[in-house]
């Protein structure tokens, strides 16, 4: 049968930095395609298919619509695959082989990480499961 | 290919939806 792809609301304006993105603004409406636990969601609408920032769409369903995972205080471990330099106080700055623990896996593609006690903000796109092959 | 996400972080999400999360 057809597929019935979520229908989510853009909650910001936002500019394309590639041809496979999207340009959207404020209160724009798309269809939700593919989400990749990066925080990069590929869409349509107007016509238009590519990736999005996911902290830019809201689920039109309602936020009853619960996706996000719960918080897991104890940790999960990851291993960087690439360094990352804060750009806001709430994020971490982490090199490449740096161990750290996975508190949160936000949708946003920004987790919430420990590392020495220190808790903030990390790309998930930079973190690789421990252990795990490329 | 164009099914291929960016290689680069997305944005933070915008401010009136991180005073959401908060």
């Amino acid at each position: 049968g057809p597929v019935l792809l979520q229908t989510y609301r853009s909650i910001g304006d936002y500019q394309k930095n590639s041809k496979y993105e999207l340009s959207v603004g404020t209160g724009d409406i798309l269809e939700v395609v593919e989400k990749s636990e990066n925080g990069w969601w590929f869409c349509q609408g107007d016509g238009k298919r590519g990736w999005l920032p996911a902290a830019y769409l809201e689920p039109m369903d309602g936020p009853d619509e619960i996706e996000e995972q719960e918080p897991n205080y104890e940790g999960e471990v990851y291993t960087v695959v690439k360094g990352y330099e804060s750009v806001q106080e709430d994020e971490l700055s982490l090199g490449e082989g740096d161990t750290v623990e996975v508190i949160h896996k936000l949708l946003d593609g920004w987790w919430v990480i420990r590392r020495d006690e220190v808790t903030g903000y990390f790309p998930s796109m930079y973190l690789q499961k421990a252990g795990a092959k490329p | 290919s164009i099914h291929q996400p960016p290689m680069n972080p997305p944005p933070r999400p915008p401010a009136e939806q991180r005073r959401k999360q908060a």
